[in-house]
């Protein structure tokens, strides 16, 4: 029997708008310690993991590991019946493996929905993410990252982020021109999420498609703040914590001189 | 510039 529970139903939407221009599908792994997702996009050149912990559910109960086969899409079409403040429930049954339930519940309990969909068999396999110690990483306001990124897909196809411990500068470069976007450390860090703060061992200077960074900052509803994580020549890391419960982290792997 | 693969970094375990 699995069943999770979570008070905050509007969660859910959330990350399923955080992933659907990447994903159509992908597996649930559920445990002991929570829901889990790992999932590459469609051409292979980022990786999506989400984790949320079982302690960030309102009541969380997995009698056995369990790996749910989840079509997207069919799942977005079933959480917009839920409304924001409803209580949602995921529940799957041992004895019926081939579908999971989602139950939304209204805030004064007159209203209790149930739609059962059905699970699909995907044999996605996980890739292993190596522990890196990166050269840089950077946390700044969520919205001015996706501010930053959809100024510079103006200009072009590609960002390089030049991080040094000063600040982080986004240049891109296209046929109308070049722009480049230069955002200092902050001075004073009163307002932990309104600050730029850059912890660096070496300053890096990567380039990456600006396509992908827009797909991932659908993600900054989630969080105030987002991370990134940077070292040569190894993929970028976007995180978005969940408060209390995880977090959505993307990888996404650099471009190289030809 | 050439866009990498995320699998030319992270492998299967």
């Amino acid at each position: 029997m699995f069943e999770a529970r979570l008070v905050q139903g509007s969660l859910l939407k959330k990350i399923l708008e955080a992933t659907k221009d990447l994903l159509t599908e992908a597996t649930f792994d559920c445990s002991s310690t929570g829901m889990s997702l790992q999932a590459m996009d469609s051409s292979h050149v980022s990786l999506v993991s989400l984790m949320l912990r079982s302690d960030g559910f309102d009541a969380y109960r997995c009698d056995r590991n369990l790996s749910m086969g989840i079509n997207l899409t069919s799942m977005t079409k079933i959480i917009k019946c839920s409304s924001n403040d409803d209580v949602v429930t995921i529940k799957a049954d041992d004895n019926n493996p081939d579908t999971v339930t989602f139950m939304f519940e209204s805030p004064n309990q007159e209203k209790v929905s149930d739609f059962e969909m059905k699970l699909m068999d995907l044999d996605t396999e996980h890739l292993g993410i190596p522990e890196t110690d990166y050269s840089v990483v950077v946390k700044m306001p969520a919205q001015e990252f996706q501010r930053v990124c959809r100024d510079m897909s103006q200009i072009g196809e590609s960002v390089t982020i030049c991080c040094t411990k000063d600040g982080i500068r986004f240049s891109a470069s296209g046929d109308l021109g070049t722009g480049n976007i230069k955002i200092a450390q902050s001075a004073n860090v009163d307002k932990e999420e309104e600050a730029v703060v850059i912890e660096m061992q070496e300053a890096v200077t990567l380039t990456f498609a600006l396509r992908y960074l827009n797909f991932f900052t659908r993600a900054t509803s989630l969080s105030g703040q987002v991370s990134l994580s940077m070292s040569p020549e190894v993929p970028l890391v976007v995180e978005y914590k969940i408060a209390d419960m995880g977090y959505m982290r993307y990888y996404l792997a650099p471009k190289i001189e030809d | 510039m050439a866009q990498r693969s995320i699998t030319s970094f992270f492998a299967p375990p």
